[in-house]
């Protein structure tokens, strides 16, 4: 018998200034989410159930962004992506741009189980959870108030944000002599990125 | 972005990442966290689940790299987490999870914090934000 392990995250790039409220908010999600998966694993299930029901669990709370609490595009929308992949066999799946599904790590899993794909996308992936019959809320049930606020902040410093900092007044570099009338994105001027 | 990486009784691993995305972010933007070999990577040496700079963990396929030294440099788990972590992400910000068929569990991050847990069948258990 091999031992069993599991490690989760909630997302790297933490606002050095959170606060200590938040810190403790994060830690108890977290630690619900392990045991979670500790229980799981100590009943013996399988890696692959266990790592689809500990995101599923993450991404049903809102304090992270995935899910409920997702980031928002700059229009105000929630466009989500997930992949799975079980190393017994390297089989994987893979969804982008879902906008309705509750729990996209479900639909990744499907892709990779019920289709003859690995990754779907847009209407696509919208119309296979639909066939799958997987749980699906209207696009307002991922936003929340907070990540509204955290919109507009990105808006008004004309950035794009990769992590939880939460964006400073308009950052200097925006102002740096960069094409793309000064977007910035995680911090830099945007014109740093080689094209995506 | 959240994730999760495990490895089973059997010694089966399995890892899955899911993200909202970038704040901001245009319409239609795909970032690393349902790329396969970049944000979610998953063997029988390993499972390996990214968060971060999409763009830089693209560039790197960093799941598959922790992976790769792992089979190719005959790294340990956490030697690998740190050289890809250190050395194949460029300028760009990112951290990561992993866990090993032999049970072990790894992380590693260049940014501020990551938040993080890992727990051990022999009773380790551990939840945490910064260094």
């Amino acid at each position: 018998m091999a031992r069993w392990a599991i490690t989760i995250h909630g997302g790297a790039g933490v606002d050095p200034k959170l606060p200590e409220q938040s810190q403790e908010e994060a830690k108890r999600v977290l630690a619900r989410c392990l045991q979670i998966g500790v229980d799981a694993l100590r009943a013996g299930s399988s890696a692959l159930d266990v790592v689809e029901a500990v995101v599923r669990e993450l991404e049903t709370d809102p304090f992270f962004n995935s899910g409920r609490g997702s980031a928002l595009t700059r229009r105000g929308t929630v466009e989500m992506e997930a992949s799975i992949m079980d190393g017994r066999g390297r089989r994987c799946g893979a969804v982008s741009g879902v906008s309705t599904v509750k729990n996209p790590v479900s639909l990744a899993r499907r892709v990779m189980e019920n289709s003859p794909h690995s990754y779907l996308a847009f209407e696509g992936a919208e119309e296979f959870a639909r066939d799958q019959g997987l749980e699906t809320v209207d696009n307002s049930y991922f936003i929340t108030e907070d990540n509204i606020g955290m919109l507009k902040l990105a808006k008004e410093a004309n950035t794009i944000l990769f992590d939880y900092r939460i964006p400073d007044t308009c950052s200097a570099l925006a102002g740096a002599d960069n094409h793309k009338n000064g977007m910035v994105m995680n911090g830099l001027p945007i014109s740093i990125y080689a094209p995506e | 972005t959240v994730g999760c990486a495990v490895v089973d009784s059997n010694g089966f691993c399995a890892a899955a990442t899911s993200t909202g995305g970038l704040m901001n972010k245009m319409t239609g933007r795909i970032g690393d966290s349902p790329l396969i070999g970049s944000g979610t990577y998953a063997c029988d040496l390993c499972a390996v689940s990214c968060t971060g700079e999409g763009e830089a963990i693209i560039r790197s396929t960093l799941a598959r790299d922790v992976a790769a030294v792992m089979e190719y440099k005959g790294l340990a788990l956490q030697e690998a987490v740190d050289f890809c972590v250190k050395e194949r992400l460029d300028e760009g910000f990112a951290g990561l999870i992993a866990v090993s068929k032999t049970g072990e569990v790894a992380y590693g991050f260049n940014c501020t914090g990551m938040f993080r847990g890992c727990a051990t069948e022999d009773g380790f258990m551990e939840v945490g934000i910064w260094e």
